[in-house]
This record gives C-alpha cells, sequence and structure tokens, in this order.
C-alpha cells in the first residue's frame, strides 16, 4: 500500500501477507481484517492511506489494553524474578535492566538462579562485574532456589533496592522444570512475603505461534506479571505479541535491540505497531 | 487437528468417487490455515497449496479412503517430498584429516551445545574430535566449550592471545595436526544474517579455513522469518545442512519446511534436550506428522 488509492481485494490481500508474515498469525490477523472489513463497509475507511493509519491504531490499541503505568516507587527490596524457554536472552536482559537501575541509583544485587547449564553462572557474573552491581552464586549444580533463598536474605539484611533473580532457561512442557520454578517462587514468598514483585518472561521476536503456548503455560504455573521481547534488532517483527496482548493481561515491558548493555528499551505501543507495518 | 477438520469439512459435502474442484478448495483452505498455524512461511504455504491443489483436483478417491483421508495423504506425501528424503543423507561421516565443520546461526538458537552433542556423537564413533571457541564476543562463551568439552571427555581449544576467529581456527589445525584430531568442529557466535559486518567476518573464515560442512542450526520456534534467516546464510556464506534444535519443546516445527524449501539443504539432525546425548538424526515423516498437528 505504497499511495493513497481505492480498496481492492489485493490491498487486502497484501495486507493479510504483511501481518501473518510479522508473526501475528492467523487468528489475530483475521480478527484484525474483518474490523477493517467493517469499517470499509460502514464507509469509516475509504482509501488505502487510511487502511494503513486504521490498521496501526487497532494494533496500536490492541498492544496498550495491558500497560500500566510503571512507577518505579518500589518498596525495597523488590524482587524480581526472570523466566522463559532457552536462548530468548534472559541473562543478557538481566544485565541490561540492572544497568539501567543502577543509572537510576537503585543498589541492585544479582542472584546467579541457573545452576545448570555451563558457564551460566561465569556469563552473569561478567555482566555483574561489568556493570558494577553485587552478585550471590552458588556452586554450579547447586538448588537455584537455595541460591535465590541466599540472595533475598542478603538483599534484604544490606539493605538493596532491586533483587534480580536469573533462571535456567527451560521448555514450559516440562512439568518438573515448571515444579522447579514454583518453588524458587514460593521460597522467595517465603522470605518476603508478596515477592517476587515481579515475574518477567523474556520471549525472542524470532520465535513464531509457539510464543502463545510458552506464554500460557508460563502464565498459568507462575503468574507472569510482565514481558520482555529481545532481539527486537533482526528482521523479525515479534508481532505474535499482538495475539499474547489481545489474549492475555500482561504488560510488555522492555524491548531488547542488541547484545550490549543499552540496548534495552520501554515498549511504546504506537511505535511498535508502525514497525509491525514497514 | 487436521485430520478431524478435513473429516468434518467432507463430512457435509456430498461428494464421493471424485474430489470435486470446490472440495478440495475448502480442504485446501484448511490446511492453509494449518501449515500458517505451524510457523511454515507464508510464502512457501501459497507455493506447496497450489501444487497441492493441481495434484488433487479430479483425483479419484481411492476405495480405501474417506474424500477427507485421501486429501491428507496427497498432503502428507506432497510435504514428505518437500522434505525430500532422496537428499536424506544420514548423520555426517567424516572423512580424512582435517574434516571441518562449523556452526552458524542466530543468537541462542544452540549452536555451542549442538558443537558438543555433534562431538559426543563421533567421540561414540571412535573418533578423536577437537571443539573450536571463536566465539570471543559473547561473556563465557569460551568457557561454556570447555566445561562441555570436559563433560564428555574430548579436547577444545581457545584463544590463547587476542586473535580474531581466523588465527584461532588456523591454530587449532595446528594443534589437530599434531594431536591427531579429527573432526574439528568450530563454534562460531551468534549473528543476524542482516549484521553486514558479522556476517563477512563469517564468510572471511569460511574462505580461510575451507571447513567441509557448514551447518545452519535453528531454533524449532522460528516463525516466519526463517526463510530470510535461512536463504541469507545460504546464499552470502553458503551452507551445506541444517540442524533444527529445541524440538522437545511443542512448536510444530513448520520453520523447518520453509528453511528446506527455500535452500534445498538437508535437515541433518535434530536438537531434542539440553543433554548432550539429546541428538538424533532427522526423519522428515516424523516432522511432517508434527507440522500437520
Ligand atoms: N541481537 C540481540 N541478541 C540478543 C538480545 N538479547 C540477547 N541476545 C543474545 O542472545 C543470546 C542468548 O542470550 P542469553 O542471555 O544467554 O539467553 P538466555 O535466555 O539466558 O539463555 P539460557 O540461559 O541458555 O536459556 C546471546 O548471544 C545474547 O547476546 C537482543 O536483544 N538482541
Ligand atoms: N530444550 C532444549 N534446549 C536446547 C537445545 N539445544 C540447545 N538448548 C539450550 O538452548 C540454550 C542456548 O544454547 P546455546 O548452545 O548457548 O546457544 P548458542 O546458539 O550457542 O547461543 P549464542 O552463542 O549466544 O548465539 C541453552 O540453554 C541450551 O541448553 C535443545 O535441543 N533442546
Ligand atoms: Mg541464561
Ligand atoms: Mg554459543
Amino acid at each position: 500500500f505504497k499511495d493513497r488509492g481505492k480498496i481492492t481485494q489485493t490491498l487486502l490481500d497484501e495486507l493479510e501477507e504483511v501481518l501473518i508474515m510479522a508473526d501475528l498469525g492467523v487468528s489475530a490477523t483475521q480478527k484484525i481484517i474483518g474490523h477493517l472489513q467493517e469499517k470499509i463497509r460502514t464507509n469509516e475507511v475509504k482509501d488505502s492511506e487510511e487502511v494503513k493509519d486504521f490498521i496501526k491504531t487497532l494494533i496500536a490499541q490492541i498492544l496498550e489494553k495491558n500497560e500500566i503505568e510503571e512507577s518505579h516507587k518500589w518498596q525495597p527490596p523488590h524482587v524480581i524474578m526472570v523466566i522463559g524457554v532457552n536462548g530468548v536472552g534472559k541473562t543478557t536482559t538481566i544485565g541490561k535492566l540492572a544497568w539501567r537501575l543502577k543509572k537510576e541509583g537503585k543498589k541492585v544485587l544479582l542472584a546467579a538462579g541457573d545452576t545448570f547449564r555451563a558457564a551460566a553462572i561465569d556469563q552473569l557474573e561478567i555482566w555483574a562485574q561489568k556493570i558494577g552491581v553485587d552478585f550471590i552464586k552458588h556452586q554450579p549444580g547447586a538448588d537455584p532456589s537455595a541460591v535465590v533463598f541466599d540472595a533475598i536474605q542478603a538483599g534484604k539484611a544490606r539493605g538493596y533496592d532491586i533483587i534480580i533473580a536469573d533462571t535456567a532457561g527451560r521448555q514450559h512442557t516440562k512439568a518438573n522444570l515448571m515444579e522447579e520454578l514454583k518453588k524458587m517462587k514460593r521460597v522467595i514468598g517465603k522470605v518476603i512475603p508478596d515477592a517476587p514483585h515481579e515475574v518477567l518472561l523474556v520471549l525472542d521476536a524470532n520465535t513464531g505461534q509457539n510464543a502463545l503456548s510458552q506464554t500460557n503455560l508460563f502464565h498459568q504455573n507462575l503468574g507472569v506479571t510482565g514481558i520482555v521481547l529481545t532481539k527486537l534488532d533482526g528482521s523479525a517483527k515479534g508481532g505474535i505479541i499482538v495475539n499474547i496482548a489481545d489474549t492475555f493481561d500482561i504488560p510488555i515491558k522492555y524491548i531488547g535491540l542488541g547484545e550490549e548493555l543499552d540496548n534495552l528499551q520501554e515498549f511504546h505501543p504506537a511505535l511498535f505497531a508502525s514497525a509491525l507495518l514497514t | 487437528n487436521l485430520a478431524n477438520k478435513l473429516e468434518g469439512i467432507f463430512k457435509k459435502l456430498r461428494s464421493r468417487g471424485r474430489l470435486s474442484e470446490s472440495d478440495v478448495n475448502e480442504a485446501l483452505r484448511e490446511i492453509r490455515v494449518t501449515l500458517l498455524e505451524a510457523d511454515v512461511n507464508f510464502k512457501v504455504v501459497k507455493r506447496f497449496i497450489e501444487q497441492v491443489r493441481v495434484k488433487a483436483i479430479g483425483q479419484d478417491v481411492l476405495k480405501s479412503l474417506t474424500p477427507g483421508q485421501q486429501i491428507i495423504k496427497i498432503v502428507r506425501d506432497e510435504l514428505t517430498m518437500l522434505m525430500d528424503p532422496g537428499s536424506l543423507k544420514g548423520p555426517i561421516k567424516p572423512a580424512a584429516f582435517p574434516y571441518i565443520i562449523f556452526l552458524v546461526g542466530i543468537q541462542g538458537s544452540g549452536k555451542t551445545t549442538t558443537v558438543a552433542k555433534l562431538a559426543l556423537n563421533f567421540k561414540k564413533e571412535g573418533f578423536n574430535p577437537l571443539l573450536v571457541a571463536t566465539d570471543v564476543k559473547r561473556p563465557a562463551a569460551e568457557e561454556q566449550l570447555e566445561i562441555l568439552a570436559r563433560q564428555i571427555g574430548v579436547g577444545a581449544f581457545r584463544r590463547q592471545g587476542n586473535e580474531g576467529p581466523v588465527a584461532i581456527c588456523q591454530n587449532a589445525l595446528q594443534r589437530a595436526q599434531l594431536n591427531k584430531n579429527n573432526p574439528i568442529i568450530v563454534d562460531t557466535a551468534g549473528r543476524f544474517h542482516i549484521d553486514e559486518e558479522l556476517m563477512a567476518e563469517l564468510i572471511g573464515l569460511k574462505n580461510n579455513i575451507n571447513p567441509q560442512e557448514v551447518l545452519l542450526v535453528a531454533d524449532a520456534t522460528t516463525g516466519q522469518e526463517a526463510v530470510n534467516i535461512a536463504s541469507t546464510f545460504n546464499d552470502r556464506l553458503g551452507i551445506d545442512g541444517i540442524i533444527l534444535t529445541k524440538l522437545d519443546g511443542d512448536a510444530r516445527g513448520g520453520a523447518a519446511l520453509s528453511m528446506k524449501e527455500v535452500t534445498g539443504k538437508p535437515i541433518r539432525y535434530i536438537g531434542i534436550g539440553e543433554k548432550l546425548d539429546a541428538i538424533e538424526p532427522f526423519y522428515p515423516d516424523r516432522l511432517t506428522s508434527r507440522i500437520l498437528g
């Protein structure tokens, strides 16, 4: 849809192609095009330029519905648990988040809750050192809940503002691994009632429809309070989060745009909606 | 699932004996949705549906099958042919020294873990592999490869000073020659296909080291961009095969179909877990069933 023109079936077909190839999925795409066809029928949308504006606005609205004002007036220690399937960018995101919070003057503690994967502890430790924040670890193979318990105790005692717990990547379909996360959440809650205050699910923008199943099962098991969408600096559009925003009440908090510490941005529904259509 | 949906469609239609055009069109609509929801690329689906349409219209319904089953059979056969078992090569057989294998792909796809999985396979077959750590960027990537090497009892080579990937590989090959290591499996840093500088680095590495195999490691959950990723890596770098990881989750794996169709390159292995023995040779009919749900 290059310039202002008539609305043709070709235009609608092109629109369907753009949305599906952005990973919105069949049902979200059909729903959006259905709304559009209704507006066309009532003559509220009359040309190709208005089609584009309508779609952008509609997608932004879907994405905005769960967004909440981030007050940042947390009661210390504010505990954040970071979860997600293998390789999506959890550990790197924690580094970026810790960096951002440190620059805001917060005292941050990182907990090496991935005691399973080779060099996971080393990886997070390098980030902690780069940023200059404190770090709690046990030996590889230790009980992840014990590490996090330790970190929360230390965090509480020494007056940290934020404690972020890294966890090992895992497939959401593996019940025993989900149990391990649920146990970690319970352990955190024993030390600080109401903690963890944030359960951040990290999703990879390259992921297709499986992101729905991931969100569904992590949410069912743990109660997800926020989503981070990483690797948006690639060619993937991450359109699956339109369906996720529509289906769940979970706000999208941040997006990852690279591998360095300052490559984390707050999520902007309108900007994201625009980028989807280009 | 698709089989039930098609049965439902054909229950409503009266046709028997031959598959009429309208029967086929309605079934194709369902098949299209099934493939898109399985993450097969939009354009790949379009081409595939046309292939099926041509095969299906006017076909005699076999006595033993319902029209729905007939269409499924055509879809299954076409999908399996797309996965091209003709080119099914089975596991890699390292030939004479040096047999160099590069693992490449985007961030987080499972390259480092898969390097170790392949090494364990080769070790069990009596080879003496050497793992080469050229990812000098990601924090603790070299440690990760060393730890995995130690877990399976094979050697790992990492840089001594501040060398780049080319020098690391050249030095590793010298070590491999002295130690009689073969194959030599090279782990590379994750990178985007659209990152000019990093793709150029990889192309330079390939031109310099001349690997016998360049394998693209791709996550089974990859969505529509699978086509872009695979075709760019293939067109610019040249790949010999694909390894699809994380099939132990519930991803339908349509990305595999897209990547195979657009590059013509065979899927050699699949990753089915985090442990180092969680790798299998690829079987097209299993993935076909998975994609069709
Ligand atoms: N380009 C890009 N790469 C990213 C981004 N976020 C993470 N990565 C990269 O993705 C890869 C995996 O990141 P990790 O932080 O190790 O992911 P993880 O979820 O902790 O992985 P596991 O703990 O193994 O499950 C690394 O190469 C990161 O540099 C991003 O926003 N953009
Ligand atoms: N469940 C499952 N996890 C896997 C599989 N293959 C790799 N992983 C996990 O995926 C995550 C990423 O694996 P890596 O080997 O670090 O990926 P990578 O491609 O080397 O990542 P970068 O070097 O950052 O690009 C780790 O948590 C691995 O344990 C698999 O087949 N199944
Ligand atoms: Mg991690
Ligand atoms: Mg790696």
